[in-house]
């Protein structure tokens, strides 16, 4: 069975985008068959594997049902990784959809011909609760949470728990939360551990041992189009996605 | 004429209630009158400030047109700052209100026969360039764009200027730029720099000279419902933000 990510949390600027793209490559690093999807109106996913959002038919058009998945799937520069890039378009969707009938079922309709040809998919969500996280959490049969140790990202935490057991009940029951992983974690700060402490009393096994430390790399490599191992294998940002990549591999 | 900023940015994470929250405070004690309204639902500036989002009516009932603003405005622990507090359920209004007649200015109607009695309004808003941020750029005649020195926020920023454009060619022709500052700024990182330069040229004097450094204070204040100030005054977190209050003092 084919495994699909939904890279969700609601606060913003936790390390969303960072882990899809790390964790999809390192993924594929393991000959995996990996396909990301970037359903952010800001597109970073996009950029950040160094490709353009908006040439051609996009993800913009597979959710609206004119464009087939294989027209909008791109190859990246990692073997075995494949895209579905995003676009600014898609902040004009959430407000032109609100009405439409099963709004929150389109991106699970339009990829169901294309899941089972991959062993992971990754969407990469936005910072909010709205119709494209929906959307992502309906589509997806796990939910990856990448969490800042920080005192609002953690406010946040029950408020989305809340929205995947919803999600569960009216839309998706085979939804479950594959895990919680700490990003930007610094363990010299008091608030970094305190942080973890409460994550792991609160959470207990679903919280991932493996925790992403704040490493420059990981924010230099978008500005070359790179995920930080092609940037910098040798980086701890890098060594420690390659890290969680095996916890997910392990965790079934 | 009081002046109305809305805090902007829809790259999550780049310190827009950090800047809100700290900014405010800032100017009530240099003996401004200061309202702050939380548009975000994640309602971090409200927490941030030691209020409770959920009791009694708040910001959806004032934006439905069912409390008047007298009834929502909170005292806070900050002499000359009151505030309207956020709420979880402004999540729902951006779906509810996308098919309302004049949806984008249902906050400056809201907030127009109070706007008066304030030297400064701060409006925080939430990761996106959705209804709510729409509202908060119609209701305001200033944009202050809090920008964290990375790749993925400088991204966003042409595209957040060209709807600051747009709003003022279609619903506010007297919206302006107040200026950006950068925010978790390090002066020892290259990439940092590297932006820095970038803005500078892009956008010159609206540059603000502050920059606000990285400082750990700022992010362990929230966890006690306090600004910076309140906190821990001797913090660079604190006085930067004060050295951006005098600026924006200065800036007419
Ligand atoms: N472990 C890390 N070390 C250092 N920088 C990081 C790390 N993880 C992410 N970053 C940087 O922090 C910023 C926020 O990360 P990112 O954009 O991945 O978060 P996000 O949750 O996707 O944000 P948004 O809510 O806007 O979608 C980016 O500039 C990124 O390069
Ligand atoms: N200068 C700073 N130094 C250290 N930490 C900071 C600084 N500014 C903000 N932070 C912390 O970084 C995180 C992001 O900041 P904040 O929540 O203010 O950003 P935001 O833009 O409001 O996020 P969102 O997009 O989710 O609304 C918070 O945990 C905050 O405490
Ligand atoms: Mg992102
Ligand atoms: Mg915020």
């Amino acid at each position: 069975m084919n495994r699909i990510l939904a890279i969700a949390n609601q606060k913003g600027g936790v390390g969303k985008t960072t882990t899809a793209v790390n964790l999809a490559t390192s993924l594929a690093m393991f000959d995996q068959e990996v396909l990301l999807i970037d359903l952010d109106p800001q597109a970073n996913a996009t950029s950040g594997l160094g490709l353009e959002g908006d040439e051609g038919p996009g993800i913009q058009d597979l959710l609206h049902g004119e464009a087939a998945p294989g027209l909008v799937i791109r190859d990246t520069a990692v073997e075995g990784l494949k895209m579905i890039p995003g676009s600014h378009d898609l902040a004009g969707l959430e407000i032109e959809l609100a009405s439409a009938d099963y709004r929150e079922f389109l991106l699970a309709e339009a990829i169901e011909p294309i899941t089972g040809s991959f062993d992971y998919v990754l969407i990469d969500c936005p910072p909010s609760l709205g119709l494209m996280t929906l959307n992502a959490l309906v589509a997806a049969n796990e939910v990856l949470v990448p969490l800042q140790a920080e005192y609002y990202a953690l406010e946040g935490l029950s408020h989305l728990m809340k929205t995947v057991r919803s999600v569960r009940q009216h839309w998706n029951p085979g939804l479950k939360l594959n895990g919680v992983v700490l990003t930007m974690f610094d363990s010299r700060l008091k608030l970094s551990n305190e942080v973890a402490a409460e994550v792991e009393e609160f959470l207990g096994r679903a919280l991932y041992s493996t925790r992403i430390p704040r490493n420059v790399r990981l924010s230099e490599a978008p500005s070359y189009g790179l995920p930080a191992l092609l940037y910098d294998a040798r980086s701890t940002g890098a060594k420690c996605y390659l890290g969680l990549a095996e916890e997910v591999l392990n965790k079934r």
